[in-house]
């Protein structure tokens, strides 16, 4: 475990944990991907079985079931408890554009051909792919809230910290994941964009619109 | 090489 690997899952928690905070006090949804949270709490259920399987560490095992609960709750909170304030018209993104080349591809390219191992592999190309119903939302509103901004950074710096983790990684290791590496590096770039707007705008006070 | 290991990351 070092340091960027560490910093990568706290950024990762915080993220998970702005967005609770942030629909639990305003009792509202709006603005959120509904169909982003699903996809997230997929991934984590089709990663994590190995929770039945592999004992890593206690930490690896408390992450991963705080990571799944989490997702869970706020799949509720958008889908239940808070359904009337979601914004489910400008959710429009088509899942199965994603799902689809995203199952067949975890079957073509994977470690081993076993069902936790696609799944896994699943997971990981599902989670590069997952925050695109939400910056289609945003795109399609022009506008997020600020505190939806943090989120998305928090996200994205998650992702930026993992690739410096891997780079550690091969360096003292000598290990690499090619799957998630590769898929990482593709995640990473979706939020590019967004980086640039939430640094010219969000960090100097003002609200994140599109022209 | 890309060796494959327990997946211990999140």
């Amino acid at each position: 475990m070092n340091v960027f690997r560490i910093l990568g899952d706290i950024s990762h928690l915080l993220a998970i944990i702005i967005l609770l905070v942030k629909i639990w006090k305003s009792k509202s949804c709006a603005g959120i991907s509904g169909k982003s949270q699903i996809l997230f709490a997929l991934v984590f259920t089709t990663r994590y079985l190995d929770l039945f399987t592999t004992f890593i560490s206690i930490y690896n095992t408390v992450m991963k079931v705080i990571f799944l609960l989490c997702a869970y709750i706020t799949v509720y909170m958008i889908y239940g408890k808070f359904r009337k304030t979601s914004d489910s018209e400008n959710d429009s993104f088509r899942l199965e554009f994603l799902l689809v080349p995203v199952t067949g591809l975890s079957f073509l390219e994977n470690h081993n051909f076993t069902a936790l191992e696609i799944l896994w592999t699943f997971s990981i190309y599902l989670e590069s792919v997952a925050i695109l119903p939400q910056l289609f939302m945003i795109s399609k509103t022009g506008e997020a809230e600020t505190i939806t901004t943090h989120y998305l950074f928090f996200l994205g710096l998650y992702r930026a910290l993992y690739i410096a983790n891997w780079i550690w990684r091969y360096h003292t290791e000598n290990f690499y994941d090619q799957i998630a590496v590769v898929s990482g590096v593709v995640q990473t770039i979706f939020y590019c964009d967004f980086f640039y707007l939430y640094v010219t705008k969000v960090l100097k006070g003002k609200k994140l619109s599109l022209p | 090489h890309a060796l494959h290991v327990p997946h211990d990351e999140l």
